[in-house]
């Protein structure tokens, strides 16, 4: 699970 | 955030607010695709479903709401306000050959098989081909109103600007989102010719008008 992208984008 | 997402962002709510005003303004929405503001409108509910349990910041929030919001608005101005303008002769786009691919390919290629990941997945390959419809019926119809050609474009222009954003974020954060850079190529490139009409024509004053 770690390694998907923080969602921090629109 | 950085000046490229930030750019991509506004030109982003530029896109959305420019073409409601044409519509609100003109009280016509001919020549524009509801079928892609139908799919623009999935693109944002499947993407934002995070709006309450993720909170990044104020403006990631508040640009979520404002894009949820103003693309409802749009559909419900070209399917039930405006009905009358709506040009669905011209906007025959069978989007379920897109939804129903994109829904596949979301199952089998994501970051995590979950609910949420899964939708976003959606979202994201949705998004890259949601112009589709619009395109289409601008070549039908052979022509496009300059103020449709300016959304086109500052629309178009938002994703180019996502991919810089990208390739700042890769080398100043390490960030790096696979999916999102596929999917933004292949939506940045179907605006390819697009861009090349805009740039030869409509900066020069002239009418967007396809090759007949």
């Amino acid at each position: 699970y770690l390694d998907i992208p923080e969602k921090d984008e629109l | 955030m950085n000046i490229f997402r930030l750019v991509g962002d506004l030109s982003h709510l530029l896109a959305i607010f420019v073409l409601l005003l044409k519509i609100w303004k003109s009280r016509s929405c001919a020549g524009v695709s509801g079928k892609s503001q139908i799919l623009f409108a999935l693109v944002f509910i499947t993407r934002y479903l995070d709006l309450f349990t993720n909170f990044i910041s104020v403006y990631n929030s508040l640009m979520k709401v404002i894009f949820i919001a103003s693309t409802v608005a749009t559909v419900y101005l070209m399917y039930i306000k405006f009905k009358a303008t709506y040009d669905s002769n011209h906007d025959t786009f069978r989007i379920e050959f897109l939804v129903v691919p994109v829904g596949g390919l979301a199952f089998l290629v994501n970051h995590d098989f979950t609910p949420l990941e899964i939708l976003w997945t959606f979202s994201i390959y949705l998004e890259s081909v949601a112009i589709l419809p619009q395109l289409f019926m601008i070549s039908k119809t052979g022509e496009a109103e300059t103020i449709t050609s300016h959304y086109l474009f500052a629309l178009g222009s938002y994703r180019a600007l996502y991919l810089l954003n990208w390739i700042y974020r890769y080398y100043f954060e390490g960030y790096f989102d696979l999916i999102a850079v596929v999917a933004g190529c292949v939506q940045t490139i179907l605006y390819c010719d697009f861009f090349y009409l805009y740039i030869t024509k409509v900066m020069w004053g002239k009418k967007l008008s396809l090759p007949a």
